[in-house]
């Protein structure tokens, strides 16, 4: 579940 | 993207464009403190390595672009322009930050997420950046007269990371998130450090008075 979900935030 | 996570950018944003006006336009960055704006370099530069690695967004990608751009030219102004250089608090910029570097290399090398490079110089940015405000915060306590400027640059710093704090209640409330301990740690740690600022920071305001910050 290696989703990138927080790697999209700055 | 959320609302909190949108103020939260903007007000990050918002913070470097007052230093900048400082630097700019008064010529000056009396105050600030090169050592915490040189973190700052670094933890861009580790955590923004995805830009040649991942596609998130036109928004993404520009800001990370502006938020490089902008720390290398500040620390460039603070170096090299021939009258901003002058202006450097260099005597009171005495932290150590070396060592917050070290600290945060070995913490991201025992606690990641995922062992890869990229994972772990993320981990290492969001170490560094929870702690790179410290140098700032202590040149502040020795500085006699804290400009208007300043003071509005350091709490702009610090209220963008507080939103981002809302905006992780939300997005783990809202959009099914799960927990995301090493972001939201850090977090918290660095708004936490902001703490005692933000309480004189209002003071002075609500008072109308001078910022100082008691040594």
């Amino acid at each position: 579940d290696e989703e990138p979900e927080v790697h999209d935030e700055l | 993207m959320n609302l909190f996570r949108l103020l939260g950018d903007m007000t990050h944003l918002l913070s470097i464009v007052v230093l900048l006006l400082k630097i700019r336009t008064v010529k000056s960055c009396a105050g600030i403190s090169l050592k915490t704006q040189e973190l700052y370099v670094i933890v861009f530069l580790t955590r923004y390595l995805d830009l040649f690695t991942k596609y998130y967004s036109v928004y993404n990608t520009a800001m990370k672009l502006v938020f490089l751009g902008t720390s290398i030219g500040i620390v460039w102004y603070m170096r090299y322009h021939k009258v901003v250089k002058q202006t450097y608090s260099k005597d009171e910029d005495t932290f150590k930050h070396y060592f917050l570097i070290l600290l945060s290399i070995i913490l991201a090398l025992l606690i990641h997420r995922a062992f890869d490079v990229i994972e772990v110089l993320w981990t290492f940015s969001l170490y560094l950046e929870a702690v790179a405000i410290l140098p700032q915060l202590v040149l502040l306590q020795k500085s006699r007269n804290i400009d208007t400027l300043t003071g509005d640059y350091v709490f702009l710093l610090g209220a963008y990371r507080a939103l981002y704090i809302l905006n992780w209640v939300y997005r783990f409330l809202m959009e099914n998130h799960k927990f995301r301990w090493i972001p939201w740690i850090s977090g918290l740690v660095q708004t936490a450090l902001y703490a005692d600022f933000f309480y004189y920071y209002i003071k002075s305001w609500k008072n109308r008075e001078k910022l100082k910050l008691p040594a």
